[in-house]
């Protein structure tokens, strides 16, 4: 799976997810990527793109729970994406993208690795893998 | 005028023993990507627009999991899907079993903008794309030599891999392997989990 989010200088949001599943998947598996709310989420808040276990990050609506805590417990980015990735996959196992209208950008992930790379207009740029 | 960010991801969970050639390539791919990214958004390109081109370039690459270098299915055939939302309006647009558009994220963006749908899938996202003129590739376009190992491979050990890849090794090798390493993933040993 891959993915990108982006905000812009107009601090507008938007997240992009594209996969070919699963290895050795039924046909027909449908996994988290094309589901919105699930592997794809954007509002004026935040874009978040997820990759890892599809049918947990499904069950956990991941992408927008980090939205949905931003708005209703009012967290940062990065504490909504530290809350969501500790506290709603219950065991699944995943990682996680995600910018905010403020120009922030976070990732995290539970796996032992991710592939993953990220900067901000403040000069600050990251591409790594493991933890 | 606010400040602008982005971040890419080409998969979570990795093979520990990922070969640092295989780790530098992955590397450089995402680097490229990212400053594909920035400069769009230096450029005062809307956010919507630097997320479809930077994942259709993670796309046309078939070092990740998506369009070409996907995983396959059962069958041996590749089965993609995609998805993209626009923040301020709550836009979106998805697809899923698509089996010949070169970019399914360009499809996705294109449910969203021109369709009154937001997901179209299988035959009817197929036929969508014919109508709107996208590329097209035959299937085998999107298949490569290192997936059709790795799907034999997850066949004998009768396994469905998540995002992930067998190493070219035997499997046995990596059951062995995780006798020392108790980690789980997707009720395998991360051992038989090869590089993406």
């Amino acid at each position: 799976t891959v993915g990108c989010v982006a905000v812009d200088m107009e601090g507008r949001c938007a997240a992009a997810t594209s996969t070919g599943g699963l290895m050795n998947k039924m046909t027909g598996r449908i996994g988290d990527s094309p589901l919105i709310g699930s592997g794809t989420y954007a509002c004026d808040l935040c874009g978040v793109s997820c990759t890892g276990e599809g049918e947990a990050i499904i069950r956990a609506t991941l992408a927008r729970d980090v939205a949905a805590v931003m708005e209703y417990k009012g967290l940062g980015l990065q504490e909504a994406v530290n809350f969501v990735i500790n506290e709603r996959l219950d065991g699944g196992k995943a990682g996680l993208i995600a910018v905010s209208r403020n120009g922030e950008v976070a990732c995290r992930f539970n796996t032992n690795g991710m592939f993953r790379g990220c900067a901000t207009e403040d000069g600050f740029m990251e591409v790594g893998i493991w933890d | 005028m606010g400040r602008w960010a982005i971040a890419v991801h080409g998969g979570a969970g990795v093979d520990p023993n990922l070969p640092q050639q295989r780790q530098e390539e992955a590397k450089q791919l995402l680097t490229r990507c990212l400053n594909l990214g920035i400069s769009a958004l230096r450029s005062n390109l809307p956010a919507i627009d630097v997320v479809e081109l930077v994942v259709r370039e993670l796309e046309s690459d078939p070092l990740f999991n998506s369009g070409r270098g996907s995983a396959l299915t059962e069958k041996g055939t590749v089965e993609m899907e995609a998805s993209i939302m626009d923040g301020p309006n709550r836009r979106c647009g998805a697809v899923s079993g698509l089996t010949t558009v070169k970019n399914p994220i360009s499809l996705a963006r294109l449910v969203m903008e021109k369709s009154p749908h937001s997901y179209l899938a299988f035959s009817g996202a197929e036929e969508f794309a014919r109508k709107q003129g996208v590329e097209l590739e035959q299937n085998d376009y999107f298949i490569t030599e290192d997936n059709v190992g790795m799907l034999k491979l997850a066949k004998e050990a009768n396994s469905i891999l998540f995002d992930y890849r067998i190493p070219l090794k035997t499997c046995s090798a990596g059951a062995a392997a995780a006798m020392e390493s108790p980690l789980q993933m997707n009720g395998l040993p991360i051992s038989v989990y090869a590089p993406e």
